[in-house]
Parts: C-alpha cells; structure tokens; sequence
C-alpha cells in the first residue's frame, strides 16, 4: 500500500 | 463546493485581484485555491485590501436564505467585525438583510511554484465527477494512468477491481464533451478518493476539468469560472 503524501512536502509555507 | 473540506477561511478582498482565497484542508492533503475576478460582479468596489476570515457554515446558512432569482450584495466595512449580506428580488419589493460575525483565522499559507507538468487532461466535469463518485465505491485509492492514447482510471479494492478508459476525441458541436490529452511524459499516479470526492462536489461550477499531473507530485485539478478559476492541489499517495 502507498502512502498519503502531504503537500508541505512539495510547497513551501510563506 | 469547499465546504466539506475547510471550515475556516480567509477570503481576500482586492481591487486588483477582486477575491482570492487559499485554504488547505485538516490533513494537509488538499489545497483550495479560489479567484473570482472583479469583473464577475455586476458591481465590486474595493477602498482598502480587506481579509475577511469567515466559517464556511456559517456562511452556507446565509447565502441560502436567498433565493436564485434575487440579487445578492456583500458588504464590509475598514476593519469589519460583520459581513452583510443583503438579497433583493428584481422589483425590490422584498428586501432581506444578514449580518455574518467575521473571525480572525490563523491560516499559513502556501507558496505554489509554476509546476512543470508531466500531462494535462480536459474532459468534462460530470464525467470525471462520476468516475469519481462510482470507484469510491470500490476502494478508497484511485489510480491515475495517462498515455498519449488513453487515460485510465483504476480502482483495486476488497470485492473486486474496476477501471474506466477515456480515449480522447473532439466533439465539434459541444466542445465540452471533448476529451483532450496533453502529454510530455507518461504518468501513473495514485490520489485518495475520499479527497476527489471532495473536489467533484465543484462539478456544477463549470462544465470541464482540467487535471494536470505530473509524476511523485501533487496534482491541479481546475474548474474554470466565468471569470477566476477553482483550483484543487492534491497531494498523490507513493512510496517513500
């Protein structure tokens, strides 16, 4: 089973 | 539409950009980003930048003591505490008024870059909508696999597995029903459905989709409006 990724992973915070 | 997945929002008021919202779910999962364009109100007048933090709820409740017919007028003053909103009917012989308590929502935001993109496929709403609704069914992961000639979805769960195939194709006399494929490179990526659940409940917003993927990375799932779009970044489920 894959695992649910969240998006901090790939966007900066400002 | 977004109101299953954020509660709380800022909606940024500007003369420039007319409103802009950004709001990422609980999970961290899913992003919203909303821009209505001043040119779709009849009327939109903007002083001073403005954030209005609103509950959504709370929101839903006011906008639906109006009817479809009536005009709709939002109002905030510098420094609000409230948003009015006031519906009219066309004869203006029935006027309602609504005050909705603003409130000071901590949200951080997120910075998108221009993603490049590994595929971009438009097809219309109802139909991805559909897809959506019908592989839940099936399993809580929908497979995403985009070659140059088709576009599958794949669902693999308890009782059984279960894919649907688009091919694309031009349909001349409803350009909406077109399925289009735009692709640099083969992507075969895996998305939650209960989240794309959640972002097929703008199906009524607009009559196509557009989703942009793009491998190990989170997808956009589009909805264009009149004027301003809807935008939903996903993030997809991988190995690490």
């Amino acid at each position: 089973t894959q695992k649910q990724q969240t998006l901090a992973r790939f966007f900066g915070s400002q | 539409s977004i109101k299953d997945s954020v509660k709380l929002c800022n909606f940024n008021c500007s003369q420039s950009q007319g409103i802009t919202v950004q709001a990422i779910d609980d999970s961290r999962v899913l992003l919203i980003a909303l821009k209505i364009d001043a040119g779709s109100f009849q009327e939109f007048r903007c002083d001073k930048d403005l954030v209005l933090g609103l509950d959504l709820e709370s929101l839903s409740k006011i906008l639906k003591q109006g009817n479809n017919e009536e005009y709709l007028t939002l109002m905030a003053e510098d420094s609000p505490d409230n948003l009015m909103a006031v519906f009219e009917d066309k004869k203006k012989d029935r006027i309602s008024e609504f005050s909705l308590k603003l409130m000071d929502i901590d949200s951080d935001v997120l910075t998108i870059d221009d993603m490049e993109t590994d595929c971009t496929i438009t097809l219309p709403a109802y139909e991805f909508a559909k897809i959506a609704k019908d592989m839940k069914t099936l399993s809580e992961s929908l497979k995403i696999v985009v070659t140059k000639d088709s576009v599958k979805f794949n669902a693999e769960g308890q009782i059984g597995t279960g894919s649907v195939i688009l091919k694309p194709h031009t349909d001349m006399d409803k350009p909406e029903e077109s399925v289009k494929i735009e692709l640099n490179s083969p992507v075969a990526l895996t998305f939650g459905a209960k989240y794309l659940n959640d972002i097929v409940k703008a199906t009524s917003l607009s009559s196509t989709v557009t989703i942009k993927l793009t491998d190990k990375s989170p997808a956009l799932f589009e909805y264009k409006l009149p004027s301003g779009y809807l935008r939903y970044y996903l993030a997809p489920k991988f190995d690490d």
